[in-house]
């Protein structure tokens, strides 16, 4: 763990009274290493390490406590700053239903979560209607079908047609069955298919979702930095949905997404059944991360 | 790269390479060992083709594997290669592919939907079989997957196919009883047909980061993974994960995904990966 790396790289600062420049660079690289072995992108790892360089030079060393405990900390707090502000809630719309767009790579996880925030949303008394628009995927309308059975929430189909209208046509649907939040799965595609990321402006355009979540994969390595970057500059987010932090993923790519985009991480996934979705939370995301 | 000729190769020049590599996915201890080896060829010289073949070399020899991409196969009777991997790295759609592409050979194919636990993975893998045209074995939702593979044994060996490919749920590695699952489905395969699975391979999303190397080690202690499938690489994502997996574990890549379409899988060619992650 990290305050052990660290105990063995700056056990000699013991004798001294404060952080200087010299004295915590093998620390700080102990940091940088731990860092990118948690996949946080290099490019974001370097600008953390020089502001966390600055909050650690000077700091007056506490007597009763470790050196590598007092860096320990003063990253801890860092990470945790970047990582928020936390807002779990969505804000509903208060004139007609309110539309949720889930936008993301291929199987980062976008139709489970999709399923997943409308258990959420239908324990908190809304009203959601689930819309396949995911025409391309093999089974992907059926898969969205057995969720929304699963969970005794309608889901909007169409076999066939254009994504664009299947989304219009389901906030039609909704507004006409009195359904108040409409949740859009979209098929995964590639931030670099300019075809598929107009489809999704066009999508954006045409039936104005109140918010757009970009869905991400906890195991993702530095290209998180890319994909995101790239949705965000199209679709300008809402929010982040960080999947797949079940298993022991350190999950850097929560900080990058963070860092390079500001979009808020308002939710994880913690497992494959749909009752696995909690809020985020910076403590514990950067305890899984700093390992 | 070719920024990089004339450049004197001091510290900084070794940051930069250091930079290009770990965001290639390679991560810091293999990227460590390149850079510590180049500094000590060139330290002081000044940049140039040589270094960069240098480069090139040292990670085409950790890629290279003799065996290429071809697919160990039975003496007699039915092949059987098993694919697993973490959820959403594309094995049901890697599996559309393969049987695409050994149908070329003119083998007869089965697919087993061994996944009986996502939402409609069975009906996932039964269109693509109909698109590629073989034949598929599936049970019932929530059906024990091991029932699922004896059943698809069977069959193969009843009706003489060439190669039966089986279809697994997604699973994260730290997920004991779900690999313990998959250890079943691997031992009712090896009983019902002797030497099979002939081949193992690990479905692994270009996109990962350094956690694809636990999943490489879990996934080959728990039923001996023999290969990669590596997805994605139509991305951005350089993959540069099966370095340290080559090096660490010892798994070659076999293929690469390249898109979504049922072509879209190509042999391995390290040349080709090592100038697509320098570049
Ligand atoms: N362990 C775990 N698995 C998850 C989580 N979220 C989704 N999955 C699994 O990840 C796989 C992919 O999920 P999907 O919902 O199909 O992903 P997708 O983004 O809709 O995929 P595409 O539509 O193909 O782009 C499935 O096996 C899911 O069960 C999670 O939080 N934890
Ligand atoms: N761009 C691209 N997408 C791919 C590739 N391989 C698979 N995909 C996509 O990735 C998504 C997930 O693929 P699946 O085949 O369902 O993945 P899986 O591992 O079987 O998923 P689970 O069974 O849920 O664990 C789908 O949208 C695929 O079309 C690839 O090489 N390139
Ligand atoms: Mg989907
Ligand atoms: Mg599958």
């Amino acid at each position: 763990d990290m305050q052990k790396r660290l105990a063995g790289a700056i056990g000699r600062f013991r004798a001294r009274g404060i952080l200087t420049e010299a004295n915590i660079q093998d620390g700080l690289k102990e940091v940088r290493d731990a860092l990118l072995e948690a996949d946080v992108n290099f490019q974001v790892v370097q600008e953390f390490m020089a502001e966390v360089g600055k909050k650690a030079v000077g700091a007056q060393l506490i007597r009763s406590v470790r050196p590598e405990q007092q860096i320990v900390k003063i990253v801890h707090d860092e990470l945790v700053n970047l990582m928020g502000p936390v807002d779990p809630t969505i804000r509903f719309s208060n004139s007609g239903p309110t539309v949720l767009m889930l936008c993301g790579l291929q199987g980062s996880g976008k139709t489970t979560t999709c399923g997943k925030l409308a258990r959420l949303l239908a324990a908190q008394g809304r009203k959601p209607l689930l819309v396949a628009a995911d025409l391309q995927r093999p089974a992907a309308v059926e898969q969205l079908r057995l969720i929304g059975n699963q969970l005794g929430v309608p889901v909007y189909t169409e076999e066939k047609g254009d994504p664009v209208a299947v989304c219009q046509n389901g906030v039609a649907e909704a507004n006409r069955r009195n359904l108040d939040t409409v949740i859009l799965d979209t098929a995964g595609r590639l931030h670099v298919d300019d075809e598929l990321m107009n489809e999704l402006t066009r999508i954006e355009k045409k039936v104005k979702p109140h918010q757009v979540y970009f869905v991400c994969d906890a195991l993702t390595g530095q290209d998180a930095v890319s994909s995101a970057g790239v949705f965000n500059e199209a679709l300008e987010l809402d929010g982040v949905i960080l999947t797949k932090l079940d298993g022991d993923a350190r999950g850097g790519a929560a900080l990058s997404v963070k860092k390079v985009t500001g979009v808020p991480i308002k939710f994880v996934g913690k497992g494959e059944k749909l009752d696995k979705i909690e809020s985020f939370d910076p403590e514990r995301m950067v305890g899984q991360m700093l390992g | 790269v070719r920024s990089w000729f004339g450049r004197k190769v001091d510290a900084s020049f070794l940051e930069d390479l250091e930079a290009r590599l770990i965001q290639a996915d390679v991560g810091v201890a293999a990227t460590g060992r390149i850079v510590a080896r180049v500094q000590e060829s060139f330290a002081d010289k000044t940049a140039g083709e040589d270094l960069v073949e240098f480069v090139r070399n040292e990670l085409k020899a950790l890629l290279d594997d003799p065996r290429k991409s071809t697919l160990a196969e039975a003496e007699t009777g039915p092949t059987v290669y098993l694919i697993a991997g973490v959820n959403g790295s594309g094995k049901t759609t890697s599996i559309a592919k393969l049987s695409q592409r050994l149908k070329e050979g003119n083998r007869t194919i089965l697919l087993a939907a061994c996944d009986t636990f996502r939402a409609a993975a069975s009906d996932q893998l039964e269109i693509w079989a109909g698109r590629a045209g073989v034949d598929l074995v599936k049970g019932s939702p929530g059906a024990d997957p091991a029932s699922v593979a004896h059943d698809a044994c069977d069959r193969a060996l009843a009706r003489k196919i060439d190669v039966l490919i089986v279809d697994t749920a997604g699973r994260l590695h730290t997920q004991q009883h779900l690999m313990r699952e998959l250890e079943k489905v691997r031992n009712v395969i090896s009983r019902k047909i002797p030497g099979s699975p002939h081949e193992v391979l690990l479905v692994l999303d270009a996109t990962n980061g350094q956690n694809a190397i636990r999943q490489a080690e879990i996934f080959t202690k728990s039923i001996g993974c023999t290969g990669v499938i590596l997805t994605k690489l139509d991305g951005t994502a350089k993959g540069g994960i099966v370095v340290s997996i080559r090096q660490t574990i010892g798994l070659p890549v076999k293929f690469v995904g390249v898109g979504e379409g049922i072509d879209d899988l190509q042999p391995f060619d390290p040349s080709a990966f090592v100038d697509s992650l320098l570049e």
